[in-house]
């Protein structure tokens, strides 16, 4: 862990004193390795060691703590205050219907997270809808069937529409019409730097004005998640994120790297491949998982 | 990136930092360039592009070995399996697999051994009928190892040269599911009366550090031969493929460029080496 490694680093360091800056920026190597090999974007990396060794440069060595420790505490209050709230809440729209419409790149667990959702805002009294806006992925309509069918929640799917605006408009007046107040839009897979498929997105965003247009990302996701995320945020209006397959074990720094770059908030991780697999994001546990 | 930059350390921190910014992890971006820092002594290395070109034509010499080879299995049929974490690519990657090698005059199976996810037969269903193939499938929640039993079976009563079996997306770190993969190995072997010609990998290349892990533990369960690259046509450059290739020796077989079926080739380890600092 970074707190055995800082050990190392500061073991000639007993006692009473002021940390010197050699031995801040020896703990720093150690902090860079940290934040790198947990996949935190080198440039976000760079603007928060700056801010470290600033803050631990001169600090006394307590007594309660020692040198390395006293680091990692202050990594950890960085990492913390870069990644703000928890999360778990949704935006609900002040008379129905409520939109969410997720976005994201291929295989980030989109059409997966609409059970997810749905499981969620019925827990809160909610009634789910799901739309079925993927049009392109081999049998991905009947995947949204299927995850409907195992979260008992309606889908709208049209097979025969190659317009995905009209699919999406169609699923909200179904859902009103079986007296669902949140309606769900699964998309496809998309590249922030597909023109075709960033404008379906703009015109899905601008016809259904949803409360909600969440950005799913893997959380394995390297040292692309700024580009990610600075594309889809500055084309569409992205409310939050949603982080998947934290049930893994990757440290998950793109979660600083897109907080940092974008100042939008992690609302819920995805932790299993089960309609239940959706927590609520908690920063700091997830400081302390990066931290490693 | 300035052609005529003189070699100093503000250029090897330039250097340094593309390396990162490619997933090729900090300490694989460090040996590299001290390796660099040794090359540019020795052979006298004069200016930002000589040390560039430099860095490219090692990273090439390191991943070019069994670029788009396939291990063909002495008497037919040939076994490729296809795993991997969940959404890297799997089921698409064999879908342009078998356009790959139909184009090259094979004879296709295709064993739907996902059994599991929501959709996952179907999906593989709809390319096996847009290529033309057939392929094996049972019921949903089904063995999937009787799936590849099945297949390899069919495969040679029908006189087909190659199978390729879909398997679920499973993480490294669930136990049970990587258990159920080595069985699935282990059935495949029995059906074959050898190991699976080909175990191939898929690795999306937007993932970053978490794929040495992914690589290391599937490589505990059974012997990958292969990596399958996917989603190169993204920002990402998947230089965490270096780190695999010095730690675990595992080639790089193939690159997925694209959600069609052509959209797969050889891998190409120059304009790999190539886009890290394009
Ligand atoms: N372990 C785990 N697997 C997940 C999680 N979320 C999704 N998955 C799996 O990830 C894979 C991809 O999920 P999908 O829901 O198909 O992803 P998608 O974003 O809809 O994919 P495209 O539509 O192709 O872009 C599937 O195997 C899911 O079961 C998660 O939180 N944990
Ligand atoms: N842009 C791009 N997308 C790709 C590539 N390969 C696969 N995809 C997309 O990634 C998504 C997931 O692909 P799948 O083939 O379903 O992935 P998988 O590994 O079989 O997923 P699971 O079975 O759920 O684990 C789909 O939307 C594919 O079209 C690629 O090379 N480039
Ligand atoms: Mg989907
Ligand atoms: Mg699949």
């Amino acid at each position: 862990s970074l707190a055995e490694k800082l050990q190392g680093v500061f073991e000639r360091l007993r006692g009473k004193g002021t940390l010197r800056e050699q031995d801040v920026n020896q703990a720093l190597r150690e902090v860079r390795l940290a934040l790198l090999g947990a996949d935190v974007n080198f440039r976000v990396a760079k603007d928060l060691e700056n801010r470290i060794r600033e803050r631990a440069v001169g600090v006394e060595v307590l007594e309660s703590l020692t040198p390395a420790q006293q680091v990692v505490k202050i990594v950890h209050e960085e990492l913390c205050a870069i990644l703000g709230d928890d999360g778990g809440y949704l935006r609900f729209a002040s008379k129905p219907p409520t939109v969410i419409l997720l976005v994201g790149l291929q295989g980030t667990g989109k059409t997966t997270t609409c059970g997810k959702l749905a499981v969620h805002v019925r827990r809160q009294g909610r009634r789910p809808f799901l739309v079925a806006g993927d049009i392109y992925r081999p049998a991905a309509i009947r995947q949204l069937q299927v995850v409907g069918e195992g979260v008992k929640t309606p889908v709208h799917a049209d097979l025969e529409q190659r317009d995905v605006v009209r699919i999406a408009q169609d699923g909200v007046r179904a859902a009103l019409s079986a007296q669902c107040d949140v309606v769900i839009v699964d998309t496809a897979g998309r590249l922030h730097v597909d023109e075709d498929m960033m404008g379906e997105a703009e015109r899905l965003e601008k016809a259904l004005q949803p409360s909600e247009t969440l950005l799913l990302l893997d959380s394995m996701t390297g040292q692309d998640a700024v580009n990610v995320a600075t594309q889809f945020t500055s084309r569409l209006n992205i409310t939050g994120f949603i982080l998947t397959k934290l049930d893994g074990d990757t440290r998950g720094g793109a979660a600083i790297s897109i907080r940092a770059v974008t100042g939008k908030p992690i609302r819920f991780v995805g932790v299993s491949e089960k309609p239940e697999g959706l927590e609520v994001f908690q920063s700091e546990r997830m400081a302390s998982r990066i931290l490693g | 990136f300035q052609r005529r930059t003189k070699i100093d350390d503000a250029l090897f921190e330039e250097l340094e930092e593309s390396l990162i910014e490619a997933d090729v992890g900090y300490e694989t971006a460090l040996s590299l360039v001290t390796r660099l820092r040794e090359a540019v002594r020795k052979e006298r290395l004069a200016t930002g592009e000589e040390a560039q070109n430099w860095l490219k034509a090692d990273i090439e010499r390191n991943l070019s070995a069994g670029s788009g080879v396939i291990q063909w299995a002495p008497n037919p049929p040939t076994l490729i399996m296809v795993v991997g974490v969940n959404g890297t690519g799997k089921t698409t990657s064999i879908a342009k697999l078998t356009h790959y090698f139909q184009s090259r005059g094979n004879r296709v199976i295709l064993a739907a051994a996902d059994t599991f996810r929501a959709g996952a037969i179907e999906q593989l269903q709809v390319w096996a009928d847009r290529l033309k193939t057939d392929m094996i499938r049972h019921r949903e929640g089904a063995d999937p190892a009787a799936v590849v039993f099945d297949a390899v079976t069919a495969a040679r009563a029908r006189g087909a040269d190659l199978v390729i079996a879909d398997t679920a997306g499973r993480l490294h770190t669930k136990t049970n599911l990587m258990d159920e993969l080595r069985k699935v190995n282990r059935v495949s072997e029995r059906a074959l009366g050898r190991s699976a010609d080909e175990v191939l990998l898929v690795l999306d290349a937007t993932i970053g550090q978490n794929a040495v892990q992914q690589a290391r533990a599937f490589t505990d369960t059974l012997p990958i031969t292969g990596i399958i690259l996917t989603k190169l046509d993204g920002t990402a450059r998947g230089g965490v493929v270096l780190s695999i290739r010095n730690e675990l020796g595992i080639p790089i077989k193939f690159m997925g460029t694209g959600e069609k079926p052509t959209d797969i080739q050889a891998f190409n380890a120059k304009e790999f080496a190539d886009a890290i600092f394009g």
